[in-house]
């Protein structure tokens, strides 16, 4: 019901503000934070307002407060929890990422096929073999998944997350994932990101 | 000259020719393509004329063919040597990936502040202490860094790199980073994805 550039924005509003409280400030005008977020000053308070935040006049918005407005609108006061396949490289290092717990999110358990990995533990998160894969799907009603396996798996693992329940797949591994129409992917592409900075920077040599 | 969104859709094309290629698939049609990328067929055929390729009527695009004319376009026949800030967890994740390399990127040199990571190589990229920084971006003549430190140490290299002549820096350790007017920043914010998912997989459960 909340349109998705909107969620966006929302989105981007509350990291910025959780950086705000981590330095320890307490409000912050519109105008700071359309600044901070790169959108307009109208915008920011459009938004705020339509769900009954107001700013005080030469006081702004309390940041605090504002946090936990945007974590029940953004549903991150639920906690999610998240399976994790292909216990690699980028897979043990979102493993380690602590910056997921504080947005709701925590990885319950992560899938390999290699001999070596199964059976153990990266921090608090063990790593099972493939065959427990829809018992523990099932088990924990997980709904989420990442997808860090190399890219000739994605698609055969990708079938079978689905078929096991989940219905949002964040994948690093390869575009064009085919997915039941209930399901959702995002496809993460960093390579992507590094040739739009590229872009840019031949701007600045023509 | 190329407006962004064409440069993204072009980017986005030129993944799904990448995958077909590896499948062996030597044409595509433009309604395919659409398919796959996305986006309107009319669009994609817009795009394609406006650099002088026109489908074959009844066998399409040649896959092999679209895939350096777009490389070309995108600029990534170009090399670009990369640095790397921070080799931790996912800095070590990135700096193995083999993915950057067939798209134009490669990581030359990392550095970090820890004494047991100085000096020592993951692969064929050696890890430098920060002191050598501004000589290594100098005598490489880097122009794009990863930022993989924590969050709190992020501005400060951020700071660093941009005077050292780093111009596009690609972060992911902490929203709105200052760097200077010539200078581009793209924060890659993973949580903001899974955010993303759970608002769509919400949709399913009102
Ligand atoms: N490393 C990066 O920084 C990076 C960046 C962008 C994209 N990617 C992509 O992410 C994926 C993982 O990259 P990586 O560097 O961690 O690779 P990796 O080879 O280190 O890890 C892959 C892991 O998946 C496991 N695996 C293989 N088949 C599996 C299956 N069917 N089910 C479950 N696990 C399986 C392997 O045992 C291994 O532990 C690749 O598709 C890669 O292209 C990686
Ligand atoms: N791990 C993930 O999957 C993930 C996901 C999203 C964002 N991030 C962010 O990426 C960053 C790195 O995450 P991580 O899990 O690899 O952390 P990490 O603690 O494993 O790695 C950080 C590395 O930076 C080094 N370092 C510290 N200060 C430095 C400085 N001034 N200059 C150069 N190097 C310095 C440390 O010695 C260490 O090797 C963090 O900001 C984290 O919030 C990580």
């Amino acid at each position: 019901k909340i349109p998705i550039p909107s969620l966006r924005r929302l989105s981007a509003y509350l990291r910025q503000l959780e950086v705000l409280s981590a330095s320890e400030v307490t409000h912050v005008s519109s105008r700071q934070l359309a600044n901070y977020s790169k959108v307009g000053d109208a915008t920011i308070r459009r938004d705020l307002t339509l769900f009954g935040k107001f700013g005080q006049r030469g006081v702004g918005y309390e940041v605090d407060d504002l946090i936990s407005t945007l974590r029940v609108i953004l549903g991150t006061q639920r906690r999610w929890g998240v399976v994790l396949v292909g216990a690699g490289a980028l897979g043990r290092a979102l493993m380690r990422y602590s910056g997921f717990d504080q947005r709701g999110f925590k990885i319950i358990a992560a899938f390999d096929n290699d001999p070596k990995k199964i059976g153990t533990n990266l921090g608090d998160i063990p790593i099972h073999s493939l065959d427990e894969l829809e018992s523990v799907i099932d088990f924990t009603a997980a709904r989420i998944a990442i997808l860090t396996t190399p890219s000739q798996h994605a698609q055969e693992m990708a079938t079978r997350l689905t078929a096991a329940g989940i219905e949002g797949i964040l994948d690093f591994a390869t575009p064009s994932l085919e997915v039941p129409p209930e399901s959702y992917v995002t496809y993460v592409d960093i390579t992507a990101h590094l040739e739009e900075l590229t872009f840019q920077v031949s701007g600045n040599h023509p």
